[in-house]
């Protein structure tokens, strides 16, 4: 379902270029869990962007359900993104000035859900904030925030998940209970799983592991580099 | 050299009551390595602000060398973090539109120091991003923003080094790499450590731990709950 070949990313910085991702293959399949790990600054939330349909590569080729990415205008990107992918950013991207449940509510808006504000509170409950319904995010511990940032990401139900590093303000045991929740959604619901992880024992829960290196990927078997 | 007594924090939301932190007595030795770990949500942050004197408790004490500050005023705290203290927050709290090296040698303005530049350029350097000098937050991964965030802190060479959660965005080589620099400061200059962790391998190297669990402190003999 994901496909990204060749993928190069540049950022030019006055004469100097960053090659934030060098000539990236990798693919998922419909229903995997697969996690990405690799270094600090390697390139791998510049890779979740890209098959976010957040950013777009300086060359080569994304397929997402085997529509070419690239051909798309931005309306097309938002409603491929608001229907199909939830995100879980790095730095959560909450809005300032917003309470819990809004931010995780807010995108069932599109859908024209009647029921927004219950499929809400269950998404937070679910992820243990049920008593932090009406805080503001500076009114949040960090991970909280991330956790809200997960509830969002998941009430749309969407048929892809991208959590860039979702566990990284969590201790082990709210770690472990969103893992369950990422693990039963793709077991009971077919959930393609996309994660970013630091976390060996994170890693270790997927199915397969991409690993970036200096912005190049490299594919393994299971979890063995090929 | 830090001393809370009986320090509790409550905020008031509405006709509902959250207790942060509730009746918490901890103290930490001049040139101690201390590690606070604790579910999410427990009251961690809200007990480092005290301790970097960033906020007031509701109840209770706190010196910081001997001195109470609860009784200074707002100018009196600014000397004092500027001068004794260097804080890693767990959201980082970079300036948005500054470069990084610029970012770290902020804090050097107030003692008048002539070389900042250099000292912020050394610092970027120890925690490898002598490449990113110029890169603004928005041009930095997660791991890298987080690591201008540690030079930032230790520029200045405060006395005391408070780190929230300092490696939760960096991978084992790089957390490994940050913590020999905080193991080394502490015991070459006899920097105090106080580092927040939800990894218990970081806590581990740690001369104690702290636990905090649902706005109470729980000390520790090692790292062995008493
Ligand atoms: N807008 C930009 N301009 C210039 N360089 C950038 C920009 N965005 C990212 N980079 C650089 O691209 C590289 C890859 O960044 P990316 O955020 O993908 O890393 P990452 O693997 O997610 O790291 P981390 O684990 O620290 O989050 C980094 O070295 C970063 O400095
Ligand atoms: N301004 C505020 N108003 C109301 N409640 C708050 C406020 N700030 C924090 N809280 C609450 O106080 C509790 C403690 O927050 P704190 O940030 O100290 O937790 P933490 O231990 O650092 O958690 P984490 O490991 O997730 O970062 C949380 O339950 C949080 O919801
Ligand atoms: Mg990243
Ligand atoms: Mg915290």
């Amino acid at each position: 379902v994901i496909d990204i070949e060749n993928v190069t990313k540049v950022y030019q910085m006055g004469d100097v270029e960053v090659r934030a991702l060098q000539g990236v293959t990798c693919h998922v399949e419909r229903g995997e869990f697969v996690a990405i790990i690799g270094p600090s600054g390697s390139g791998k939330s510049t890779l979740m962007n890209i098959i976010g349909c957040l950013d777009q590569p300086t060359e080569g080729t994304y397929r997402l359900d085997g529509i070419d990415v690239g051909e798309l205008d931005d309306d097309q990107l938002a409603e491929i993104r608001n229907q199909k992918i939830g995100f879980v950013f790095q730095s959560f991207n909450l809005l300032r000035r917003v309470p819990a449940w809004k931010q995780v509510a807010l995108p069932l808006i599109y859908s024209g859900a009647e029921d927004r504000r219950e499929r809400a509170v269950t998404a937070l409950e679910a992820v243990g904030l049920g008593e932090r319904l009406n805080h503001l995010p500076s009114e949040l511990s960090g991970g909280q925030q991330q956790r809200v940032a997960i509830a969002r990401a998941l009430v749309t139900e969407p048929s892809i998940l991208l959590a860039d590093e979702p566990t990284g303000n969590l201790d082990s045991k709210s770690g472990a209970e969103v893992m369950a929740i990422f693990k039963r959604l793709n077991r009971e619901r077919g959930l393609t799983v996309v994660i970013v992880t630091h976390d060996a024992s994170i890693a270790a829960q997927a199915d397969r592991t991409i690993r970036i290196f200096d912005g190049k990927a490299y594919e393994t078997n299971g979890h063995t580099p090929l």
